[in-house]
This record gives structure tokens, sequence and C-alpha cells, in this order.
């Protein structure tokens, strides 16, 4: 498919140029033609992703191509996840400064 | 409380925004970013910078890259009775875990008292940040890869406030007026948050993002915690 660029007027982009506009800007290159294959794979559907978000939102957010539109869901979680294996439980403790009590 | 608050146009409050990499330190820059601010609004806006890097070499793990929570930065600057100056211990950002240099260079910039967890309600941390300072929240970054600017309104489906997964500093609120979609509705008004980002200044807006508020978007009322640079004394004021 083709989309259209929100910021070059009413000429539709191919898919591939808007990739490659997004390795030039973000410095990407990829090691062989298949994970630049794959690359353009996860892109294509990152962007469909925020065109979703930004349908839902309804004008109030804007989604779109980032530093992180050639990775998955799980490769970006796995580049800035602070931790593994999700939050601790933790007990909250309130405390009465009055009567210093916990 | 007041309506709205920004830290950011209160000068020499917020320090700049860091790019944390390839470094999984948020949890280190956030309570960072913390502490500076509130040394900054304690000591009427004399910045320091404090090293994220110290965060993250001297925690008890000694490996902060792979991952941390708030509370140890805060533990860790404790340990070490404060932190050097980011110039003194400058940020690598690599994997490799290094060995804790904070003893080289003794002469510490910043330091806390303790540290806190605010109550789970929106409000009372509205309150807080209005009254006090910038706080550190942790909440799921899910909807954060594709964001560029605007108020993100999550639901539970699309960001699961009990899964968190990445901490930022929060660093004020107001409202977005949305005009209505006839001219005999009322226009509506979306309340959000303000928060500091560790993805550089080019993520996006110019570094920050807003976050529909009142609603528990994303977690975000799950670890509200701040560090306290003094005993509680009278209430400072946020710039509107």
């Amino acid at each position: 498919g083709s989309f259209r660029s929100q910021d070059s007027g009413p000429q539709p982009l191919e898919l591939k140029e808007v990739f490659r506009l997004f390795q030039i800007q973000y410095n990407r290159t990829y090691s062989d033609p298949a994970e630049y294959a794959r690359r353009l794979d996860i892109f294509a559907h990152n962007l469909a992703q925020a065109q979703r978000l930004q349908e839902q939102h309804e004008g109030a957010a804007q989604f779109g191509v980032t530093p992180f539109s050639d990775l998955t869901e799980e490769e970006f979680g796995q580049l800035h996840q602070r931790a593994a294996g999700g939050a601790p439980n933790m007990s909250r403790k309130v405390w009465s400064q009055e009567r210093g009590q916990s | 409380t007041p309506a709205s608050c920004d830290w950011r146009k209160k000068l020499g409050v917020l320090s700049p925004i860091r790019n944390q990499g390839n470094c999984k330190c948020c949890w280190a820059v956030a309570a960072a970013g913390n502490i500076e601010a509130l040394w900054a609004i304690k000591y009427d806006s004399k910045s320091v910078e404090v090293s994220v890097q110290e965060l993250v070499d001297c925690g008890r793990c000694g490996n902060g890259c792979t991952g941390g929570w708030v509370w140890e930065a805060f533990i860790t600057t404790l340990n070490n009775s404060g932190l050097v100056s980011e110039e003194n211990y400058p940020f690598k950002g690599n994997y490799k875990p290094q060995r804790c240099q904070a003893k080289r260079s003794k002469e510490k910039v910043a330091w806390i008292q303790d540290f806190i967890m605010l109550p789970e309600d929106e409000n009372a941390i509205a309150r807080h940040v209005a009254t006090q300072g910038p706080i550190t929240v942790t909440i799921n970054m899910q909807l954060l890869q594709h964001y560029k600017s605007g108020v993100i309104k999550a639901t539970d489906t699309n960001c699961d406030p009990r899964y968190v997964d990445h901490s930022v500093l929060l660093v004020g609120f107001g409202k977005k007026q949305v005009a209505a979609s006839s001219p005999r509705r009322p226009t509506r008004a979306t309340p959000y948050w303000i928060l500091k980002n560790s993805w550089g200044a080019d993520w996006g807006e110019q570094g920050y993002f807003r976050l529909q508020r009142g609603k528990n978007s994303c977690g975000i009322t799950k670890y509200p915690i701040t560090a306290r640079v003094d005993k509680p004394v009278k209430p400072v004021s946020c710039p509107p």
C-alpha cells in the first residue's frame, strides 16, 4: 500500500519512500536484504498501528513515525523496560505525623 | 490545588532532557530529575545536575543498565550520602557494569533526607506536585512507541494500568480545551499530566509528553514516589 505524508501535501508517498526518509532521519542501516524486508514489514505494521491510535484519539494526540518505528512491540519493550518480570507487590503504610505511628 | 502547574516555566528547576540510549536506566534518570528539581526549589533555582551514572554503577547490584527501580536510586543516594555532579561522574550509558567510582570524587552536590510514596490518588498527587515539586511515577510505556504530541487518552485495553515498566518525572498538570462537535455543545476540557521522559529532546514534545489525568492512565498512580530534600516546610508555588 501507500501512505499519505502528513507534511508534504496531497501527493501519496510509497511506503518504501517513507521508510527511506525514516532511515535517513534516524540513521538506520540494515545488515542484509532480508533484514531490510523484515524491518520494512514492521514499519508498515507500526504505521497502521499509529494511524489506529490517531483515529482513536480524535485529534487529542498525534501518533506516527518515531525513532522506534522499525521495532516490534516486544523489541521496544526490551529496549527501554526498566525491569523484567513486572512490578513487585508493595503495601503502603500511611504515616501519621501527628501521632507518630504507622 | 491550582487548576494548572508547570515546573518547566520556573527557570532552573528542571535539568535538560536526558537520553538514556541503550541503557535501561529510566529509573535513575527519573530519580536524578526529582532530586535536581527539589534541590533547585529548596535553594531558589540554584540548579544542580547530579550523576545518573553514579546511580547506575553504585546500586546494590551494580548493573543498573539492565533495569531498576526508582527507590533503589534513592537508597543508593542515602547510602552514598548524596550524589556527585554529572560533570564529575558523566553518563556513559553502556551495558557493561562499571565499578562504582563515587568514592573517587567526594564532592557531593545534592543529598536527600529520605523518600516517600504518595497515595494512589491523582488529586493528592496534583496537590503534592503543585506545593512541593516534581515527583517520579512509573507507567506502562506501551503507547509511547508511536507518540509524537498531544494528550494521550489511554484505556485499560491499550495500556494496562496493572503493568508498569517505565519511570519518568511528573512535572505538572493542566487542562486542554477541546472544541465542541457542534456550536450548541459546550467546549470540553481534557485534564492532563505533563511528564518528562528520558529519550532525548527530539522525542515527543521536546522530550516531554502529556497523559490524560484522573483515570489512572497507564497505571500512573501505582508508584508515585519522591525524595525529600528537607523536612516538610511551607508549600512552594508552582507556575500555572
